[in-house]
């Protein structure tokens, strides 16, 4: 799976997810990469895209309760994206990670795999990679 | 802040022993660094975050290395089935497709269905008709393989496992 979330120069925000699944899923079985508000989300407060075992995130809808939390309980964005990543999808079942980015520009990234490949861009300033 | 900021991710999983070279970490890396030059190209001109998501994320499905487009996961029966979405946050616009098999670039089909229908998610074989007749590029099935996935499929079908984009070594028996 793979993901964008942005906040361009006039602070809109917009998310992207892609993906061929689990490896030897069965056939026609369908992951939260395609379901908005699961695997993918975005609205005025925070873009996210998420990636791991699809199903946990669906059972949490993961994406938008990353916005919700900022929204109705005020956290910023890497303690929201922590508290769904960490806990609400291993509650549900499953592990994995996402990345998000606020209404300010602000980054919020969080996996509970030993792996995630990720990258950070922000206006000048040199871009970061990592992969675990 | 007035400026930008593109957070881009690879997949998640497991640590592989035959993926911690420092070569192999170099060509994540530069592809990573792709998809955001990508992204900025998009940003750095004013333009939209949607647009510069799509931008990255279409850079990431072309490259092998990375669960999506080519280089796409096998299922069960062997074949590659992909999804993928967009979401606008200032519109709350959204598009996705499901189960598509024939879309080069399954993000563009999603910003299709968001952009020329008034539907959010399009499905299987009638996705990629959709995608094809809105001239999309399409591509022959062995396009998406690469044979480190045709071998990730092999061991989880002798584990009878499912697995994530980097669980499955393709190294260890």
């Amino acid at each position: 799976t793979v993901g964008a979330v942005a906040r361009d120069a006039s602070g809109r925000l917009a998310a992207a997810t892609s993906t061929g699944g689990m490896t030897n899923k069965r056939d026609g079985r369908i992951g939260d990469s395609p379901l908005i508000g699961a695997g993918t989300w975005a609205d005025a407060q925070v873009a996210v895209s998420c990636t791991g075992v699809g199903e946990a995130f669906i059972r949490c809808a993961a994406a938008h309760e990353v916005s919700a939390l900022m929204r109705y309980r005020g956290m910023p964005v890497q303690q929201a994206a922590e508290e769904v990543a960490l806990r609400l999808v291993p509650e549900c079942g499953g592990g994995g990670g996402l990345i998000a980015v606020d209404a300010a520009g602000q980054p919020g990234i969080a996996f509970g795999t030993a792996r995630m490949h990720r990258g950070v861009l922000r206006a000048g300033v040199a871009p970061e990679v990592a992969i675990y | 802040m007035s400026g930008y900021t593109l957070v881009i991710h690879g997949g998640a999983g497991a640590i592989q022993p035959e993926e911690r070279t420092p070569a192999r970490e170099a060509e994540y890396r530069a592809a990573l660094l792709a998809a955001l030059k990508a992204g900025e190209g998009v940003l750095a001109q004013g333009g939209p975050a949607l647009a510069a998501v799509i931008a990255a994320v279409r850079s990431l499905e072309d490259c092998p290395l990375f669960n999506a487009g080519r280089g796409s996961t096998f299922t069960h029966g062997g074949r590659i089935e992909m999804d993928a979405s967009v979401m606008d946050g200032a519109s709350r616009r959204a598009g996705a497709v499901a189960g598509v098999t024939r879309i080069r670039n399954p993000v563009t089909a999603a910003q299709a269905v968001m952009e020329r229908t008034p539907h959010v998610l399009l499905a299987g074989p009638a996705a990629d008709a959709f995608a094809e007749a809105e001239g999309l590029a399409m591509a022959p099935p062995e396009y998406f393989r690469t044979e480190h996935r045709w071998q990730q499929l092999q061991k989880a079908l002798t584990a009878q496992q499912v697995a994530l984009d980097h669980d499955i070594s393709t190294r260890m028996g």
